[in-house]
């Protein structure tokens, strides 16, 4: 607008009522999107059941409440929202299992990230949850290791290994951070993990298993400025 | 800072919602119902320039008269959001998983000239 005839933002003539409606609920859309990184709405073909996101969000709740009294700080101090608003976007993420190959002592799951989530995000904290059927009484030796593609073949290999001996049924959790930060500086957006149990065992994972008790990898992330650019 | 509603045409608030139901994007965000969005509209005669956060000050009074006095040396003056909040939203990313995360600056909740 030519200088002295006021504000170009909010000098122009307003459309019509209905007009303005579709803009402000296109703007609201577009916004929306792009603050998400989401080149367009999601379409959802499969939803998560209610309780297999109750149980995942109760499990979520109850470690970071252990987290809160281990670290001696008020149980109602909120661990895990920092600072809206900072330019800084923080994310929690409930990644659900997609099973893989099994054998009778081998189960492999497989968590896919958006690729939103991909390079440019640090993650701040990933846990791993899941859920045991002890067959019997005793002790129940399982190896699980983080699989990773190799990359001079169609094959996998291990980017870790850790021993788990399982007293009873129940949850268990396992930090997988470290793994999935490597894995989304590598530009993968998908993380394996492989469950095996001796070969007398039987398997103890997943059979029978319902949907609230579904393995699951918890993470915080939050989105990495651009290199060069600070935002103040 | 003011919501609309009266025909004095002055900078304010307007409240907009936008129901996530009504555009067909209930099936992937879980967490809230609606967007409180909210903009801004009206006009900002040169002597409000600077009113919001400072409106008590000596500087601002000072500036509004020079503002008033020498329109040139103004420039114009926008109503524009003075004061906004985060939406959080949980909802199904493209893989599936459940995100929640706060967009900073989403809410507008004051109004004010520039």
């Amino acid at each position: 607008a030519p200088r002295g005839l006021g504000c170009p933002g909010c000098g122009l003539a307003a459309p019509v009522p209905s007009t303005q409606r579709d803009i402000l609920i296109a703007l609201a859309k577009q916004s929306i999107l792009s603050k998400l990184r989401l080149p367009d709405r999601p379409n959802i073909t499969q939803h998560t059941s209610r309780g297999t996101l109750l149980t995942a969000l109760r499990r979520m709740r109850a470690q970071h409440r252990d987290v809160a009294l281990s670290l001696a700080v008020p149980r109602d101090s909120n661990i895990r929202h920092q600072h809206p608003g900072m330019g800084v976007q923080e994310y929690e993420i409930l990644s659900f299992a997609e099973s893989g190959s099994s054998t009778s002592r081998n189960v492999r799951l497989r968590f896919h990230f958006t690729q939103e989530l991909g390079g440019s995000t640090e993650i701040l904290q990933a846990t791993l949850y899941l859920f045991w059927e002890a067959p019997g009484p005793g002790i129940h030796p399982v190896t699980v290791r983080l699989l990773q593609p190799d990359p001079t073949g169609p094959n996998m290999t291990v980017a870790s290994e850790m021993q788990l001996v399982i007293h009873r049924a129940g949850w268990a959790t396992l930090d997988v951070g470290p793994a999935l930060q490597s894995l989304f500086d590598q530009g993968r957006q998908s993380l394996t993990v492989e469950l095996e149990v001796p070969e007398d065992s039987g398997s103890p994972l997943l059979a029978g298993h319902s949907d609230s008790h579904w393995p699951f990898v918890a993470a915080q992330a939050r989105a990495r400025m651009p290199h060069g650019v600070q935002r103040r | 800072s003011t919501d609309c509603g009266g025909d004095s045409g002055m900078c304010c608030r307007q409240e907009f919602f936008v129901d996530f139901k009504e555009i067909g994007w209930e099936d992937w965000i879980i967490q809230p119902e609606g967007y409180h969005m909210n903009y801004c509209s009206g006009i900002c005669p040169l002597h409000m320039a600077g009113i919001p956060g400072l409106a008590a000050s000596f500087h601002t009074a000072v500036l509004s008269l020079i503002k008033a006095n020498n329109a040139d040396a103004a420039g114009d003056s926008c109503c524009v959001p003075t004061q906004r909040r985060p939406l959080s939203l949980l909802y199904y990313d493209r893989d599936s998983n459940i995100v929640k995360t706060d967009i900073p600056d989403m809410i507008v909740d004051a109004c004010g000239c520039t």
